[in-house]
């Protein structure tokens, strides 16, 4: 039981500090076992150091540093042990463009080994998507969705230059 | 295996029976703010979830129930189904596609208020039997693979050394 | 006390219908006191419902229902009594495009009347300011702040379209 | 009255004396993930929340000082100052501008681990002529016009019924 845990551990760390260092550009992160000799009986911290700083506490990260950490996190685990399917919900709204787009490129080459469904506002996240749905809700109160192409997203999410006023 | 189809009917804001097909690959869900984008992933989580707090936003399982929108009568019961290809037989049933279907309807007689039935390919199934399923399958809807809004970063803020180590224990 | 309290109540639940209705394109909302006869006995509820819809439990709105219900609020007392400033950090994370800009409108409006900073990522809110300022990271890990014309923030939030790959 | 100034020095990532002019009217400030844009609010609810525990993400005041980023020395204290315009004297002080001084530095001496020090104008002043100051003014670490990230759907999901009455009594 415990050599099985200490091979899975190992392989989704490796996979853990390669994808946090490509998603933060250069930042280091690692899973830290509580108590190495009996895992059972520790829990598992997640150290992250974005580029340029020094190791601080999870919870003063900035809400884009923990998103990226917390999606490394998922992508290290998929990269070892696909779930079938990954459903996920406006992940990127802390994210400022340019992570978003990253983000977007990691999914797009994951989305070879698992499928992947994602809910998102930032048309630079749904530019990478092979597929497009657009939710609308109907006077009545009930929704639609309608399969869309790309250019059609521009009403929905562009952010429009401002009008001249 | 993947999500091929999710099917709702009378489910928050969609009403009229709907499908909605995915394929393998990346496929991005967009719209207005309200307009019912994360009522379709509580869909999946109410399928997947029967036991599960995170499924609904809502105080209990009859808030789930489509409430009559603007001017319309409000439903009796709900309906959701999740399609799965199941070509690799991950699921332990000899059948390309499983269907898990979950309906909640009110009834005024039974003390919570409301009963909830399931199905597994159209065939009557039970709570149980829908667990055994979908453990095999190792989906839930408490596992990490579904993120709903807001949570990303509680993965990091809220959850605990013992939680984030249970998930690879799950793998192990 | 009470007639006080009865007087800034309903000047504010006035302003807070009316701001609802602007920010939610025709919803309607209100602040409904527990204990009417009691004020200070019972608390206060926020009922709002988007257009086209029943009301709900505030819980079960979405992401971007919430956030205009709560900045409704905000503007509903700062139309009545003004703090002498407003530090807005990214509140409009949860909008959609067409949201992001009523809210940014109605903050340029509002900014006659009282102080507004606002931190955003996203170029639709950050085209109705009147100054702006860019913070970025040194490679010694400290922040610097500099003023920015709004052309010059294309790197750091601008939804690039995908180069053609 | 309005924000004129804010003034940090070895505050989180702001470890040079820095100033930033704020006018009335709209000011954005934005950059990339992770520059110091939060840590700037933060400086804000340093000064104005004496006892306030939203002012730090960080476990302990301490947190605040400068930790010395990628190669640096970590720092000994951390000062912030927020400048205000006082012409329509909010504030009962006789003077066009406020400026309001905190300083936190480590000191092992001391049971808690620092010593803080607060200023008015460059002269030095205690915790409770800072609050007293801060109640006039009617401005507080707490109140509903500052709004930390993540916290805009808080005021519908987190306050109760009885925190929502309470800010119309604060203005009554
Ligand atoms: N039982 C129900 N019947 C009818 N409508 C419902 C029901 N439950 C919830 N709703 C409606 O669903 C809406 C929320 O939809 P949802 O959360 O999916 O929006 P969203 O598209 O995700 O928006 P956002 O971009 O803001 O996150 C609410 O406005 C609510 O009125
Ligand atoms: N005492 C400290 N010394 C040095 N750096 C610190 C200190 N405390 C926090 N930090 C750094 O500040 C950063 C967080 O900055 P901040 O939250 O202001 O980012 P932000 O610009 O708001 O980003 P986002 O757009 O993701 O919200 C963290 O990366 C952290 O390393
Ligand atoms: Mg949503
Ligand atoms: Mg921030």
């Amino acid at each position: 039981k415990k050599t099985g845990f200490y091979k899975v551990y190992t392989a989704i760390n490796e996979n853990f500090k390669r994808i946090y260092a490509e998603l933060s550009d250069g930042g280091e992160a690692e899973l830290v076992l509580e108590n190495p000799d009996n895992p059972f009986e520790g829990g598992l911290h997640i150290k992250a150091k974005p580029k340029n700083k020094k190791v601080i506490r999870l919870e003063s990260l900035s809400g884009g540093e923990k998103s990226l950490t917390g999606l490394a996190f998922i992508f290290a685990i998929q990269q070892y042990d696909p779930s079938p399917f990954y459903f996920l919900d406006e992940v990127d709204m802390f994210l400022d463009a340019i992570n978003a787009e990253i983000v977007a490129k990691v999914i797009k080459k994951n989305s070879a080994k698992a499928q992947f469904i994602m809910i998102s506002l930032r048309k630079v996240t749904l530019q990478y998507a092979d597929r497009l749905y657009g939710v609308t809700l109907e006077p009545n109160g009930t929704s639609k969705v309608v399969a869309l192409e790309l250019d059609q997203i521009k009403d929905m999410v562009e952010e429009k230059p401002k009008e001249e006023s | 295996m993947y999500l091929k189809e999710i099917q709702m009917r009378n489910f928050k804001t969609f009403t009229k029976p709907i499908s909605i097909t995915f394929e393998r690959g990346f496929t991005a869900v967009t719209g207005p703010n309200g307009s019912g984008k994360s009522n379709i992933s509580d869909a999946v989580l109410f399928v997947l979830g029967p036991k599960s707090s995170r499924v609904i936003r809502a105080g209990k399982l009859t808030d789930l129930i489509f409430n009559g929108g603007k001017e319309g009568k409000p439903a009796k019961e709900c309906e959701c189904s999740l399609i799965f290809d199941n070509t690799d037989r991950t699921i332990p049933i000899d059948a390309d596609e499983v269907k898990l279907t979950r309906v909640v309807k009110i009834s005024p007689s039974d003390p919570s208020g409301y009963n909830s039935y399931f199905y597994v390919n159209d065939k009557k199934s039970t709570l149980t039997e829908f667990e055994e399923l979908l453990a095999n399958a190792r989906i839930s809807a408490d596992s990490y693979n579904i993120v709903r809004q807001g949570d990303i970063t509680s993965i990091v803020e809220k959850m605990t050394p013992v939680d984030i180590r249970r998930i690879i224990d799950g793998i192990a």
